[in-house]
């Protein structure tokens, strides 16, 4: 995982450069302290690279809680798992917000048109059974009428 | 350079959520 | 020529490269101030060693060339651990989608696709729109046909309440009855003559 890579880099960093800065190379640079003082010389560079370690171990540390970084790597290596089987690369951002967004537009339309196609269907069919009910009416009327003239004939 | 990255991405990553929100509101008061 | 690494910022919320950099300068930091708390302890141990023939400035010179030759070293280690991290762990490979990107590869529209899509919407919204106006007149058609039914219904009750009066006196078709009335009113009439004539 990503947070152990993490540490190990910055350890394996930590390692290198102690050993760059060997006690050899302190004392080689610190000749004429040494020569006064050498268990002092011994002992400040046990504390130097003592010190310099932990404030680096540190900094890290704080790093790590600031970002949440722990949990970001955690995520991300879920991500990567979860992509492993895929080849080609994934989308990446245009550039443009105006066509980036579109897709995220598209599944509410999508939705919205099974919505109203849903709607008008239902809509269609009933407004289907009204439009049978007025053409009786019609009917009927017409019918009323015709009897009403037969009968206005016949007293007349 | 980098305050813009990282208002750039905060945007890719937060704003078509919002941008839906507000695009659907406008949807469903035109309907009304 | 600098990649800006946008896609692993949306993710981070930092640019892996500020992170580096605060990393390096707060390693190269504690890197001076120790040296600074080394050299310092050395003057104090040296202020205090009576006729010492060590001075301040050869002391200087010394952390200097240690410093010179750390920070050498802290450079160089420091910038592979950089290239390690911007590769390994502050990196999005390229096959990976975040997953509020998800969208992009579920519903890849063109602009036309999307075009076509929200004018299937506006001519869907019409055609309900002209349905609900559809549904409108019809029912407001059933209304007035109500109404209308109910009047010529009356007319025609008053038809069959004349019939009935009209049956109810032993005339059940008036036509026939009216007709045999008449004729009869005539025979009335001839007969009355008749009376009439024989009597003069």
């Amino acid at each position: 995982g990503r947070a152990q890579v993490f540490t190990t880099v910055v350890d394996t960093f930590l390692e290198k450069l102690v050993a760059a800065g060997s006690y050899q190379r302190f004392v080689n640079c610190y000749r004429c302290f040494y020569k006064l003082q050498p268990q002092l010389t011994r002992s400040i560079y046990d504390q130097f690279i003592s010190q310099l370690q932990a404030s680096i171990k540190e900094e890290i540390q704080e790093v790590k809680n600031e970002g949440n970084l722990e949990g970001l790597f955690s995520s991300l290596d879920k991500i990567v798992e979860e992509a492993k089987d895929r080849e080609e690369p994934a989308w990446r951002p245009s550039g443009i917000p105006e066509e980036d967004v579109r897709s995220t537009m598209v599944p509410y339309f999508l939705k919205h048109r099974s919505y109203l196609r849903r709607v008008l269907r239902e809509k269609e069919e009933e407004n289907r059974k009204v439009a049978e009910s007025v053409l009786m009416g019609r009917d009927r009327i017409a019918e009323l009428q015709q009897l009403i003239q037969a009968r206005q004939q016949a007293w007349q | 350079f980098d305050e813009l990255i990282v208002e750039t991405a905060t945007r890719r990553k937060q704003w078509p959520k919002k941008i839906l929100v507000h695009a659907i509101q406008t949807m469903k008061a035109e309907q009304e | 020529s600098v990649d800006p690494m946008t896609y692993e910022t949306q993710f981070f919320g930092f640019t892996p490269q500020t992170c580096i950099l605060r990393v390096y300068i707060a390693f190269q930091d504690y890197l001076f101030e120790m040296m600074q708390v080394v050299e310092g302890v050395m003057l104090k141990k040296l202020d205090g060693i009576p006729g010492c023939k060590i001075s301040p400035f050869q002391i200087r010179k010394c952390t200097e060339k240690f410093l010179l030759f750390m920070k050498e070293h802290f450079d160089k280690l420091f910038a592979k651990m950089e290239e390690v991290l911007l590769q390994l762990v502050l990196n999005i490979p390229k096959n990976v989608l975040l997953p509020e990107d998800k969208v992009q590869e579920q519903y890849p529209y063109s602009k036309e696709e999307f075009q076509a899509l929200q004018d299937e919407l506006q001519q869907l919204q019409q055609q309900c729109r002209a349905e609900a106006a559809a549904e409108q007149a019809l029912r407001a058609e059933l209304e007035e046909q109500k109404a209308v039914k109910a009047e010529l219904e009356k007319i025609l009750q008053c038809f069959d309440g004349l019939e009935n009066i009209c049956r109810e006196h032993g005339a059940s078709n008036f036509k026939e009855s009216f007709a045999l009335l008449t004729q009869s009113s005539r025979k009335l009439q001839d007969v009355l003559k008749d009376v009439e004539e024989k009597s003069k």
